[in-house]
């Protein structure tokens, strides 16, 4: 059993989209997957065509509930949603915004969600967390919970430069909260190799990371734009498309190896 | 004198590169102009070629000291970066992150940016205040500050999933907190008009937005993309470009008219 998390605070830069087609992709490899959305914005429960009108119970609620009665499994057990035969997820809604300060006063805090998952974590081969794009309380919660983190990045300037202060945001939570915390990939998404721009930041990475900078790179292909407003992943929709086989290959080679 | 802010809480939608270069654009019109950066990643700050490593005094400092003692404007005068001739900067750094706790308890939270900017805004003809991508604290800020907002959208299922959350935001603060706030325009930006979903996503707009929705589209284009690596808006690296003259197109014809 891994859980790994999707992270990176900077805004748009495909976390939502790596998520969904990771959690999808892992299910098609008859892998048991649990998708956790932990923004606000609730895109990868969209993404997933849940309803997010029709949800009575969602990722707010655990946490609410963990931090009362940390050994009470019911929310977490009624709030998951099967998507397939494979693919389960626990969704989210703009109540999780109320987060950062129903915590604040909370012992603690940082161990909520991982608290919360132990109590449903042996049903599942995977767990993926989609992060939002911030490195508030929740995406704490996300890097204590997780083994590794795929850091999903698009290869733009500004994107850069808030990779020092990820690092060093995930170097705290491993010295302090989840020693057993790494980075598996940094994932370059939305890549075009023509472009100067995208040459330049990839070799500034390849600098600072190594071989954790995966060689397998997801392309820019509008069959992954267009795939949430069908409420499916790309992997299901759109199965020989340029973007479903990167994910693909990725799952592949560097998590089912 | 006009305040302005940029505002999304889906990220990567290019809040900060129309920050950026409108304050440019409005400073090459020769209007006195006051970019604040509201975002915790600090892009803004970056984007018009500030070291953060040297910066002395940020917004966060500001806000703290207007927690405590709202009468004085040393502060607010002291964290003023002059960029150019007609172009004034607040910078953020991290530090902007701890807003969220620090403020949780001040009494009327949401007026705090508001009253800093109180002491100086007689100096500008503009100001620009770029928000981070999320509705929390930083925000709410923005939107009880400004006389009107620009929306940047790309035309992307996902961003059209948070316009409906952020419209309640932007109502909520309308009622309670800032009456005269109104949204300037929708403006669309690394529009392709050939795609399909962007098309599909443009007529939900129009139904949606109306006139609201400018019908002035920022194209996607690599130089706006290049100026941040060089520390300069695009303005002013790339006073040619389609990015530059779709930004002084939106200038002239929606904020100056
Ligand atoms: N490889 C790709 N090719 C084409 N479009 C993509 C690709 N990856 C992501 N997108 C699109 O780009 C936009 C940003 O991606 P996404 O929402 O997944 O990023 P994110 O990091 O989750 O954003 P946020 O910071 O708001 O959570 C979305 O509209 C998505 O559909
Ligand atoms: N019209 C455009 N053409 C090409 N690239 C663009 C354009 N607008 C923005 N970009 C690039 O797209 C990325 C996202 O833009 P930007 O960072 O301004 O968005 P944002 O909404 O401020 O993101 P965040 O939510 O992280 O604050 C950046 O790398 C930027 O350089
Ligand atoms: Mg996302
Ligand atoms: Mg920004």
């Amino acid at each position: 059993m891994a859980i790994w998390g999707i992270v990176n605070q900077k805004g748009g830069v495909g976390k939502t989209t790596t998520a969904v087609n990771i959690a999808a992709g892992l299910a098609k490899r008859n892998k048991k997957t649990l998708l956790v959305d932990s923004d606000p914005q609730g895109n990868a429960t969209t993404g997933l065509g849940v309803d997010k009108t029709e949800i009575k119970s969602t990722l707010y609620d655990i946490l609410m509930e963990g931090k009362k009665n940390p050994d009470n499994s019911s929310t977490v057990k009624k709030t998951i949603i099967k998507v397939s035969d494979c693919l389960d997820l626990i969704p989210a809604t703009m109540d999780l915004s109320g987060t950062e300060s129903s915590l604040l006063d909370a012992v603690g805090k940082e161990y909520i969600l991982k608290e919360s998952l132990k109590h449903i974590q042996k049903k599942y081969d995977w767990i993926i967390i989609d992060a939002p794009p911030s490195l508030g309380i929740l995406t704490i919660n996300v890097l204590s919970s997780a083994s590794s983190v795929i850091v999903p990045m698009q290869s733009e300037f500004y994107a850069l430069e808030g990779l020092t202060q990820l690092m060093k945001t995930i170097a705290i939570v491993k010295k302090r909260i989840n020693p057993s915390l790494s980075i598996a990939k940094v994932l370059l998404t939305m890549y075009d190799p023509r472009s100067k721009l995208s040459r330049q930041v990839t070799e500034e990475l390849t600098g600072y990371f190594g071989t954790k900078l995966s060689d397998i790179t997801i392309p820019k292909n509008i069959k992954l734009g267009e795939a949430p407003s069908y409420g499916k992943s790309a992997i299901d929709l759109f199965p020989t498309s340029k973007g479903t086989v990167a994910y693909m290959d990725f799952i592949d080679k560097v998590m089912l190896l």
